[in-house]
Parts: structure tokens; sequence; C-alpha cells
């Protein structure tokens, strides 16, 4: 009924100006010599940083795990498959960025960032239109896979926030009831944690969290069920596609290597919505409203004229 | 009742955590695929009928279609219509905003609301991303028409129009381009 007055943020101008006089995206790590660290920063309003609980950092970048392929032989040797997700290593293998390119319009900017031939991300930042729920949003396009025979490939993305998330994030069991989540904690057993980035996977079905003591929060929400986790505290990584060269011998029989209808590998299209709050009532609204809408999106039905 | 059945029937089906989770063998896959397709092309005449009853023109609504690809910017619809009207229902108790992402051929339209007035709109090409996925072979529509939805009522609808303009009429889209910032 009213727009959250701490809820803008900077994922979109809360003011009434339009959208060409607003800051651009931000292209910074562009213009300097690329490192392997850059990350590619959007939706940054100079106005809004020091108040942003996201702070500097925001960003989000696409990146892989190898699977591993074992032999099955033994627990130890499982290879990642369908129900298994067992990276040969605990960091993310890191793209060497290939293109920016921006879009600029009264209703929406973009910027369109390609990583690599089979891995395409576009951020979108819309122009206000009165919507008290605002987000941004981020399409990302994974494949096909190149196939290796010898490894598989398990596509994620990342957002990097300046939340101190203290080791917790939040996610939805069933599109409605939201756990809360515990890096290296179960809260019915004592775990010895011996996977660190697939041990802390957890279904996503509708939506990930941050919240932040002072009520801070950022959140993610999904068009699909998809897996992933917080590995480190402020961030919120995802995974999006994944081929596999070995079944982990818990059941289906068959590594994960489905075709698309051109019989090369599948390519795997999805949106996320990103939005960002500073108070834990403003962010459980804007959330489960998204959420709602996401989930039920508008019918459209076309007619001639 | 018996038309909506078959959806139902897939709709419980793929409830199977195999179907949730894709643990599913691959012809399994393609099985889930074929009973959710099949139980909505069983179901459309229904949603065509609830349209008109919506609205209370049943004679309009026969020619009405949908389109489903639209995710990965494919319609059908639009690549053969540059004229129409877009019917947007919204299902939720309360009002929403909604931004529409619709892939058409050209780059100049004017979308105009019920009120009759122009709305802004942007036209953007297809991006190369999409264009990568094989299921949108065939597609002729080269551009994307955004444009702010606003605001559908509770469960009810809103209609906007769409129609092809020449570059500079009154109230006509703003196309823009894919534009490299470093490669």
């Amino acid at each position: 009924d009213s727009k959250p007055a701490d809820g803008e943020l900077d994922w979109r101008d809360g003011g009434s100006e339009s959208l060409n006089e607003r800051e651009s995206l931000d292209y910074r790590p562009v213009f300097a010599p690329l490192k392997r660290d850059d990350v590619i920063e959007f939706s940054q309003l100079k106005e809004a940083k020091k108040s942003n609980p996201i702070g500097d950092s925001k960003m989000s970048y696409m990146a892989y795990y190898y699977g591993y392929p074992g032999n099955n032989s033994a627990p130890e040797f499982t290879a990642s498959g369908a129900y298994l997700f067992r990276p040969t290593k605990q960091t993310p293998e890191r793209f060497s960025l290939e293109e920016i390119a921006s879009v600029t319009g009264p209703v929406v900017n973009e910027t369109h960032v390609v990583w690599s031939n089979w891995t395409y991300q576009v951020l979108r930042k819309f122009a206000n239109n009165g919507d008290s729920l605002q987000y941004s949003e981020n399409e990302l396009t994974v494949g096909p896979i190149p196939y290796d025979a010898n490894t598989g490939r398990e596509v994620i993305v990342r957002y990097n926030t300046q939340l101190n998330s203290s080791a917790t994030f939040y996610t939805d069991a069933n599109g409605r009831q939201v756990l809360r989540r515990v890096r290296d904690y179960r809260p019915t057993w004592p775990l010895q944690q011996t996977e660190n980035v697939s041990g802390n996977y957890y279904p996503i079905n509708s939506q990930i969290f941050l919240n932040q003591s002072d009520g801070s929060s950022f959140m993610v929400l999904t068009d699909r069920s998809e897996g992933g986790g917080s590995i480190n505290d402020g961030q919120i990584e995802i995974m999006l596609h994944r081929i596999t060269v070995r079944d982990d011998a818990l059941g289906v029989g068959e590594a994960l290597q489905e075709k698309g209808s051109d019989g090369r590998g599948l390519v795997v299209k999805v949106t996320h919505w990103l939005a960002a709050d500073q108070s834990l009532p403003s962010s459980s609204r804007r959330r489960r409203e998204l959420a709602n809408r996401r989930y039920r999106e508008p019918l459209i039905g076309y007619l001639t004229a | 009742e018996a038309k909506l059945d078959l959806l139902r029937q897939a709709m419980g089906v793929v409830q199977h955590h195999d179907g949730v989770s894709g643990t599913e063998k691959q012809v399994v896959a393609y099985d889930y695929a074929l009973r959710v397709s099949t139980g909505i092309n069983q179901a459309y005449s229904l949603l065509q009928s609830a349209w008109a009853n919506l609205t209370g023109d049943s004679a309009a609504y026969s020619g009405m279609s949908s389109c489903s690809l639209a995710n990965i910017s494919y319609c059908p619809f639009t690549d053969s219509n540059n004229n129409f009207y877009l019917h947007f229902y919204n299902p939720v108790s309360h009002p929403v905003w909604h931004l529409a992402r619709i892939p058409v051929k050209g780059r100049y339209y004017v979308v105009s609301n019920q009120q009759g007035q122009a709305v802004t709109s942007q036209t953007i090409p297809v991006n190369n991303g999409t264009l990568r996925v094989p299921e949108r072979a065939g597609a002729k529509s080269s551009y994307e028409l955004v444009f702010n939805v606003s605001t559908i009522p509770a469960m009810g609808f809103v209609v906007y129009r769409v129609a092809a303009a020449a570059p500079g009429s009154p109230g006509v889209s703003t196309f823009t381009p894919i534009q490299s910032v470093f490669m």
C-alpha cells in the first residue's frame, strides 16, 4: 500500500528523476586491467553507498566447479552425479571475462556480461514505475557445457554482499516454509564436515536470503527449484546447470548429460530476482510479496486486432 | 473437470521426488514433459472459456492464444502478428505490477493502455545468450518489447494494445541497441 521508506536502497532508484539522470551501471572493474578476482558491480548509486548494507562489493559472477569423476568403489570415491554434488576443489574456477555490453533505455538498463561462449549473464535494473516491491533481475544462460570425458562441470552464480551473516542463511523448503541454515552445522546431530561446499548446499525452491543482526538483508528469488547456500559470509551461491561424466551409483544409473533439441548439451536460461532491505519488517514484506508474484506471474494472453 | 484431469494427473506424477530434484532417468524426464504438455493442451480450451467468462466476450476469445515459450523469447503468435491486444491476468489476491517482455519482430511499436494512452516502452535486441537456446530455432522475433504493466487488479486483468508504428510516431517505443562496452 505504500513504499517501504527504508527499503529502497540502491537496487533501483527511489527518487522521481528519470532513468537517464541516474548514475549508470558501474563498469569500474572493466577499465582497470582485469585480474582474476575482478567482479562485475552493478546498480550502484553514489548517494546510497553510505546507507547501503550491501556495500560497495555488490557483485555477481558466474563460475564452475569440476565434478569429481569417482569410480564408486568406496564412499570416498563416489562420483559427482544426479544425487551427489562433489566438486574436486572447494573453490570454483573463474572465467576470464570476454565482453561487457550495455543497454540504456527508458524502461530498463541492462548490463550484458559474456563470461564465455557458453555462459551469458544479463543484469537488469528497472526504471522506477511506482511499484513498491522494487527488485533487480539477473538472467543467466548456461550451455551447452563443454563435454570432457574425464570430468563434469557444475556451473554456479555467486552474489557477494558486505553483510555479516554470521554463517547463517535461510532457504525455503517448499515455497512456504523458510528454514534457518547454519554453515557446517546440523541442529539435531554433531556434524563432522567433510565437504565444505556441497555439505552446505540446501534446496532453494523459491528463495534464499541473508540477514544481518541490524535487520539488513539481501534476497534472491528463483524461477525454479535450485540448490545452493552461503559458502562465505555475506555470499549467496546458486547452482545453475551441471553435467557429470559418471553416475553416482545411488539409483539413477545415468550420468547427467541431458541434450537439447539440437542434440547438443542442454542450454538453461534462468532468472533471479534480487532485492535488498534495511529492516526486517520491510524485507519480510517484500520477500513474501515478491515470492508470491514470482510464483504466480501474470498469465499473458494474445488476441489479434 | 475432464479437461483438467490430465493436467492434474501429470502434475501429481511430476511431484514425485525424482521429478522435483531431477534424479530421474532421461527417458522418464521426457515422459514427464510429454504428460505435462498433453495436460496443458487438454486444458487450453478451458482457459479460453474462463477468459470469455471473465470478460463477457466469448466471441473474441476463441481467437486467443498464449505464449508458453516467452521465457526464451519465442512466441509464434507475435512472430506472425504486428498488431494485437495483450491481456494480463493476475491470479494473486492483491494488485500487482508486472514488467512485460514480449518477443516481437520489429523495432518500433506503440503500446497503449485501456484508456488509449501510449505508455513508455522500449525494444531491445534478443541477446546472444538467448539466441543460443536451441528450442528457439525457427523464431522470427529479433527483438523484445519491454514496458510496465500497472496495476493489474486482484484476480483481474488489464488489456494493452500493441501496434507496429513508424519510427518517430507519437508514443513509439525507444529502440535501444546492445552496445559493447568492453571486449
